[in-house]
Parts: C-alpha cells; sequence; structure tokens
C-alpha cells in the first residue's frame, strides 16, 4: 500500500508544471524515503531530478518499493481538476496497474478521486556523480527566469561566465549582442534576494536557452535558484521545494566541434 | 562553431 498526502494542491500543481514541458511521462520511484523521479527529455540534452521526502509529505506510508510509470499530460489534466487549496492523496496498492489521486476540500464537503492507468516506462537510470564545482551561484528565482527569458531573444544559447567579481549572462546573434552581469550582494535585507557566488575557480560554459527557460517553469517552488558549475560538465540548476525536497535539472554544454 | 552535447556523456547508464 502506497499513501502520500499534501494539506494543499498547490505545490503539486507547480511540481508538475515544473517538469512536464520537458518530459512526456516518468517514473515516480516510491519508497519509505520518499518518492524521486529522474528522467532524460526526449532529446537527451537535459536530465530532471525531482526529490521529495517522506516527512515533508502530511501523510505518507509506503510498505513496499513501487516504480509508478505515469503519463505526465495526462497528470496535469487530473491536477487541473483540483482547488489549490485542496488536500490532495496519491494512492496505489502493492504491484498496481493505477493510481488515484484523491481531492478533498477544506470543508471535506467535496471528495473527488481520479484514477490513472500507470505506464511500464523502460527508462534509462543514470547515475550522478558526485561533483565539487568550480562555481556555485545562488540568486533569485525570479531573476534568473528574467534574464534567461529577455537573453533568449537575442540567440538560441547563452554564455555563462562566472568569476570572484560576479556572474555574467551573454548572448550575441544577428539583432545584435546582450550582457547581464550580477554582481554578488552584501548586506541586503531579504536573503530570498541575496546573490551569492562561492567560486573555486572561474568558468566560462554555454547552454541552450530553450532548455534554461524550460528549467524556469520551477519558479514558483522556491524564492532562490542555485547554479553549479564546472568547466565541461552539466549545468546543475536547482530549485529547493520548501520542506519537502528539491528540483534539479542537469544541462549538457554547448561544446566546440 | 559550437554543438549540443547529450547528457548521457556525461553520466553512467545504473
Amino acid at each position: 500500500m502506497f499513501e502520500a498526502r499534501l494539506n494543499n494542491a498547490t505545490t503539486l500543481k507547480k511540481i508538475l508544471d515544473a517538469i512536464k514541458d520537458l518530459l512526456n511521462e516518468g517514473t515516480f520511484d516510491c519508497s519509505d524515503s520518499g518518492i524521486q523521479l529522474q528522467a532524460m527529455d526526449n532529446s537527451h540534452v537535459s536530465l530532471v531530478s525531482l526529490t521529495l521526502r517522506s516527512d515533508g509529505f502530511d501523510k505518507f506510508r509506503c510498505d513496499r518499493n513501487l516504480s509508478m510509470g505515469m503519463n505526465l499530460g495526462s497528470m496535469a489534466k487530473i491536477l487541473k481538476c483540483a482547488n489549490n487549496d485542496d488536500t490532495v492523496t496519491i494512492k496505489a496498492q502493492d504491484n498496481a496497474d493505477t493510481v488515484t489521486f484523491m481531492f478533498e476540500s477544506q470543508n471535506q464537503e467535496k471528495v473527488s478521486d481520479y484514477e490513472m492507468k500507470l505506464m511500464n516506462l523502460d527508462q534509462e537510470h543514470l547515475g550522478i556523480p558526485e561533483t565539487d564545482y568550480s562555481c556555485v551561484v545562488r540568486m533569485p528565482a525570479m531573476e534568473f527566469a528574467r534574464i534567461c527569458r529577455d537573453l533568449a531573444q537575442f540567440s538560441e544559447s547563452v554564455v555563462i561566465c562566472c568569476t570572484k567579481e560576479g556572474v555574467k549572462f551573454s548572448a550575441s546573434g544577428d539583432v545584435g549582442s546582450a550582457n547581464v552581469k550580477l554582481a554578488q550582494t552584501f548586506n541586503v535585507d531579504k536573503e530570498e534576494e541575496a546573490i551569492v557566488i562561492e567560486m573555486q575557480e572561474p568558468v566560462v560554459l554555454t547552454f541552450a536557452c530553450r532548455y534554461l527557460n524550460a528549467f524556469t517553469k520551477a519558479t514558483p517552488l522556491s524564492n532562490q535558484v542555485q547554479l553549479s558549475m564546472s568547466a565541461d560538465v552539466p549545468l546543475v540548476v536547482e530549485y529547493r521545494i520548501a520542506e519537502l525536497g528539491h528540483i534539479r535539472y542537469y544541462l549538457a554544454p554547448k561544446i566546440e566541434d | 562553431k559550437q554543438t549540443q552535447s547529450s547528457i548521457r556523456n556525461y553520466f553512467t547508464v545504473k
């Protein structure tokens, strides 16, 4: 028996919004430690890794490890049927071929359940090595989303250059070129407005705007985003989900031919 | 000229 409850459907809706543009389907691996999903996008350029800890749920029970392959478009249709302040419970029997989403209104007067067929997904699981990154940048998630959106107008790719002084995002194309420089902040009132740079070695890397913009769909989940970079390895874009876990996106850099 | 590499080049298949 598997049962996971969140007192507020908003979080789950936001999580799905953060992954459904990149992934058509995904396997939710459930164990007593929580729920994990790891999947590459269709073109195998990026990887999504979602971790939701069992202690972050309002109720969590998982008697046996369970892998539930879900069509994320179908899951989105179902979650649309939940009000933001509904309690959502995800339930499945052991070895079941369906999963049930139950939504309860705050006053308990409306209870709905939606059963969805599970899929057998033959997805590759990738081992992600522990990496000490040369540069780790923490910045407001809204600011990152804004920069990705703005620079995508000028080029298919953005160059991220990180030094001790700051981080620079650049794009150039037919129209011209664009540069956005962010300096590390000192003495900001609110932690969520801070820009913090931890640098061992400077890095310059090029990434596809299309994917960065897809990652920023997670912005509603977190005030801050963390970018981890080293030469010649994938960028990690991490959004923490308060008290529940995190979503990490890995993006392969563009390389010289 | 830059090309997009695949994420599979960086991680091992479990």
